[in-house]
């Protein structure tokens, strides 16, 4: 089973 | 005080046909860099970056940074009314709450201003780092959007995987499974016709078909894609905006449990 990651997960509020 | 004219309007009309399924409402950001956008559909699985740099524009008048709110179906909505040859200015004002879309003909002979209300967005902007990636693939835009809707039919993953044989992407369903393979192939009179793999590494990553699927809204700005890879990071789906900047669309892989 694979999860579904997140954007916020690899990038920071800049 | 706003004033942005694009001589290929149509160019705009189909940077919002790309985008409004991914992202319901967005700031655009204006600066003397161009006219830009980052935002993250609703689940934060995917962000779209956009750019159309000021100096593709026929006249770009922005006196100070603004940025403008904008639900993008109600834009959309705004430009399907401007015929495909039309010109189309935004102007915009400060401590104004709404935009105004200008069309005129080729022939100067109609001319339309359609107003439309601004609202307030609360978005959060991420910074995205340079990265090396792993492996980068350019490929016609219409072959890409091809791979995604037939494995779209049968999965709802795909397996993107760059080796030294080419790009394999592969999906598995209930109905059975799929596997496509492009070979690396620059012998062509055309260059956009081309499948070029830039590969550091080998790489295989696993990403949900529908947002993939969206992206390939994208396809009717530019003949070719670039899609860019690395293990641990969001892929990142780019087309070139002729003369003018890029969209580009990052997407959160789905890892093992």
């Amino acid at each position: 089973n694979r999860i579904q990651m997140s954007i916020t997960q690899f990038y920071r509020s800049s | 005080m706003l004033e942005l004219r694009l001589i290929q309007g149509s160019l705009l009309k189909k940077v919002l046909e790309a985008i409004k399924d991914l992202v319901t409402e967005a700031n655009f950001d204006c600066s003397a860099t161009g006219f830009s956008l980052q935002a993250m559909d609703s689940s934060h699985v995917a962000l779209v970056a956009l750019l159309l740099r000021s100096e593709g524009f026929d006249h770009y008048r922005c006196d100070r940074n603004l940025s403008m709110g904008i639900n993008l179906n109600n834009m959309s909505k705004m430009l399907r009314c401007a015929g495909p040859e039309d010109i189309i200015t935004i102007k915009g004002d400060d401590g104004t709450d709404t935009v105004t879309f200008m069309f005129e003909s080729q022939k100067q002979d109609k001319i339309s201003d359609f107003e439309m209300k601004l609202m307030d967005i609360d978005s959060e902007h991420l910074g995205i780092p340079d990265a090396e990636y792993q492996a980068i693939v350019r490929m016609p835009s219409a072959e890409f959007a091809r791979i995604c809707k037939d494995l779209g039919s049968i999965g709802d993953t795909v397996v993107i995987s760059v080796t030294k044989e080419g790009v394999k992407f592969f999906t598995r369903g209930d109905v059975g499974s799929a596997n496509i393979v492009c070979r690396q192939n620059t012998s062509v009179d055309k260059p956009e016709d081309s499948t070029v793999i830039e590969m550091n590494e080998p790489v295989s990553l696993t990403f949900a078909l529908r947002y993939m699927n969206s992206f390939t809204k994208a396809t009717t700005l530019s003949e070719v894609v670039t899609i860019s890879l690395s293990s641990e990071l969001p892929v990142v789906v780019e087309y070139k905006i002729a003369e003018m900047g890029y969209i580009r669309f990052y997407l959160a892989p789905k890892i093992e449990d």
